[in-house]
């Protein structure tokens, strides 16, 4: 007889839904991009996790959040934290 | 704080605004008063005045939009981005302030109802009330027999009777273009009949209707205020929840977060999600308005984000019942206005320890202290002292006694030596016990303790390593060791370049290093020898991100770095985090 495995909570997509919920790495890229920490042609160079790290560090020292170059938890709560739509760096 | 490039600002002080729309979550009134209170957080510390104006051209529009609305900006829906607002300028939307009215607009703490007619004078809904025994939370239409939503404006209706009706379009619209007419159901719209408020015809997402019961014909219409019960985004925001519905097959009474990863609650908007797949969020806190909207005056009034965490214009959203400008929003603001003649800036924040009250004014040659201070006892901090080999100070004279660092207007130069703080102005220095609450002594003469020094020291350091004191003034320094002086000699020598007229502050960076700084850029000085290190300077703000690029002073202090731009300090950690932002006299010299 086959263990029986416990079931997943269901995520589902809502209609409407502006901000999908998107993977955490969408979410960051997106986030260091709006606020200014990430700039399109550091993403399409190829840098790749480097890049993002130093955008991550530039984003976690400006938030005053432990500077870890890694998108932690604490990192990811601050990005879904409401706030002011004007970015934190550049124009 | 930051500014925005180029300090952008206003070239007047006497600024227009005027509120273009209202949201359908809050009265007018109430919205109003949000934003006059927003306003005046920047005008009590400055010399700026803030006039609402009906019409004409003005410095500041205020709007609530959704998504696109019209800047190329768009909002996210509800949560996420909650306002943005634009620097000032002479551009189309230059001090503009939007609100995303995807978001739950209250004052920060749940919904905010206003009642009309009945008979509590439009006070607010009182939540919970009792209602024929039953407590209730949210506006009801529980024993009425027309489908007016009303709520009790006091804890108990049994009790006080006290009632008034809540927000609903069976009540009233708000701007359109029928002053305030309630909704006429059925109306017609492109021929079709509408039994409530729709979104049909607009892309915005607002929800509208007729106020006679033909659109097409009369063209009379109005936006339906949000019922205190109605949800928030998702796809029929402004509707209000239906229990039960059904979603997975599941029957649900309650609001829920099946379905989510985010913990939200939500709710369908019909019997069965399933087959209709309407839902939106539950009602929640909200946001408040007023914060918010004092964030983003600042940004209208040229401030950008600041990376203090306390700080108005730190950029994420955080609730504070009692809320005053901190610190730095005010240096921020004064940078570009000045101060104003209203109430004193800034309010003290709750970090800061209580000053004992009545401590008297320091005196060198007092020998009395009250019980709780504690006595100093060691030599070094004695009145009297000079260099000594080690670098310690010993023996000089105390001159004008009377002369007090509490009401100096800025220092020269400020650095901590072995124990105690020093602080230079003008031939003079004092010093306080770097530990503990003990008295500030001085002024004692430079002269009498280092001859060969100028009566104005700009920055002034000892190197860990070697005991040497280090003392820079305009383009030239000097080093003691013990009693021994060289100099002055030029800056050049370290290996700064000529154009640097002067050394703003230093920062000991372990054993045998320094930071010399001058405005945005630093040098790293080998102490031993003598010389900067190679690949410098650096740009301050690369790693002293937060603090202003024009410190009057800038020195370590307890294991932190200081940037002071009189009378502010901004405190950052080994780990380059400002952690606190106060004021030199009162949170370091713990001044009266």
């Amino acid at each position: 007889v086959p263990l029986q495995q416990e079931q997943a909570p269901v995520v589902i997509s809502f209609p409407g839904e502006l901000v999908s919920q998107r993977s955490d790495v969408e979410l960051a890229t997106h986030y260091l991009q709006h606020f200014g920490y990430l700039k399109e042609s550091e993403i399409s160079g190829g840098g790749g996790q480097v890049t993002l790290a130093s955008a991550l560090k530039k984003m976690q020292q400006r938030l005053g959040l432990k500077e870890t170059g890694q998108l932690d938890s604490p990192t990811l709560d601050a990005m879904r934290a409401p706030r002011c739509g004007v970015p934190d760096v550049g124009s | 704080f930051q500014t925005f490039q180029g300090d952008l600002k206003w070239d007047h002080t006497d600024i227009t605004y005027q509120v273009l729309n209202y949201s359908p979550d809050l009265d007018a009134s109430i919205i109003e008063d949000a934003f006059q209170r927003a306003f005046k957080v920047w005008s009590d510390v400055t010399p700026l005045t803030f006039t609402r104006k009906e019409r004409g051209k003005v410095d500041i529009e205020i709007r609530f939009g959704t998504e696109e609305h019209g800047d190329g900006y768009p909002f996210d829906g509800k949560d996420g981005l909650l306002a943005h607002a634009f620097p000032p300028g002479k551009d189309r939307f230059s001090g503009d302030a939007h609100f995303d009215d995807d978001e739950s607009w209250t004052l920060g703490t749940g919904s905010v109802v206003k009642t009309y007619y009945g008979n509590a004078n439009g006070a607010l809904c009182h939540f919970p009330y009792i209602f024929e025994g039953k407590s209730y939370s949210t506006c009801t239409t529980d024993g009425r027999s027309d489908g007016l939503p009303w709520c009790a404006t006091t804890a108990s209706f049994d009790q006080d009777k006290t009632y008034g009706f809540c927000p609903s379009e069976l009540l009233y619209t708000f701007d359109g273009n029928s002053d305030g007419a309630k909704c006429v159901f059925p109306f017609v719209f492109e021929g079709k009949s509408y039994d409530g408020c729709t979104t049909e015809g607009r892309t915005d997402g607002y929800r509208w209707c007729a106020t006679t019961d033909n659109f097409d014909q009369d063209k009379k219409y109005g936006f339906c205020p949000t019922r205190d019960t109605a949800v928030f985004g998702g796809n029929s925001p402004g509707e209000e929840c239906v229990f039960p519905f059904t979603f997975l097959r599941q029957t649900y009474s309650a609001c829920t977060s099946e379905g989510r990863s985010d913990g939200k609650l939500w709710c369908a908007t019909t019997s069965d999600y399933d087959t209709d797949k309407k839902w939106g969020f539950c009602p929640d806190k909200g946001y408040s308005l007023f914060l918010v909207a004092a964030h983003e005056f600042g940004h209208s009034l040229g401030l950008e984000h600041s990376s203090i965490q306390d700080a108005l214009m730190y950029p994420m959203y955080r609730y504070v019942a009692d809320f005053h400008l901190h610190s730095d929003d005010v240096a921020g603001i004064q940078f570009l206005y000045g101060s104003g003649t209203g109430p004193s800036p800034p309010t003290r924040r709750p970090d800061v320890p209580t000053r004992r009250p009545n401590v008297p004014t320091q005196r060198p040659d007092v020998p009395t202290q009250r019980p709780d201070v504690p006595t100093q006892t060691t030599t070094e901090a004695d009145d009297t002292s000079t260099s000594g080999e080690d670098g310690s100070v010993t023996e000089s004279t105390p001159v004008e006694p009377t002369s007090d660092a509490c009401k100096v207007q800025g220092f020269d130069a400020v650095t901590q030596i072995k124990k105690e703080l020093y602080l230079f102005k003008n031939g003079q220095y004092w010093k306080k016990p770097a530990a503990g609450m003990g008295p500030i002594k001085g002024p004692l003469r430079i002269q009498d303790t280092w001859p060969a020094l100028p009566d104005v020291v700009d920055a002034a350091f000892q190197d860990k390593l070697t005991k040497k004191l280090f003392f820079f003034s305009g383009q030239r320094f000097w080093v003691y060791q013990g009693t021994r002086v060289l100099g002055p000699r030029s800056i050049e020598k370290l290996g700064i370049s000529r154009d640097v007229p002067k050394i703003f502050g230093v920062l000991q960076k372990g054993r045998g290093k320094a930071l010399l700084f001058h405005e945005d850029k630093y040098w790293r000085l080998d102490a031993k020898a003598e010389r900067v290190d190679q690949g410098y300077p650096k740009r301050t703000d690369d790693v002293f991100s937060g603090v202003p690029l024009d410190s009057q002073n800038i020195f370590l202090y307890q294991g932190k770095y200081h940037f002071c731009r009189n009378p502010f300090c901004w405190r950052m950690t080994p780990q380059y985090q400002v952690d606190k932002v106060g004021y030199l006299k009162y949170d370091i010299l713990e001044c009266p």
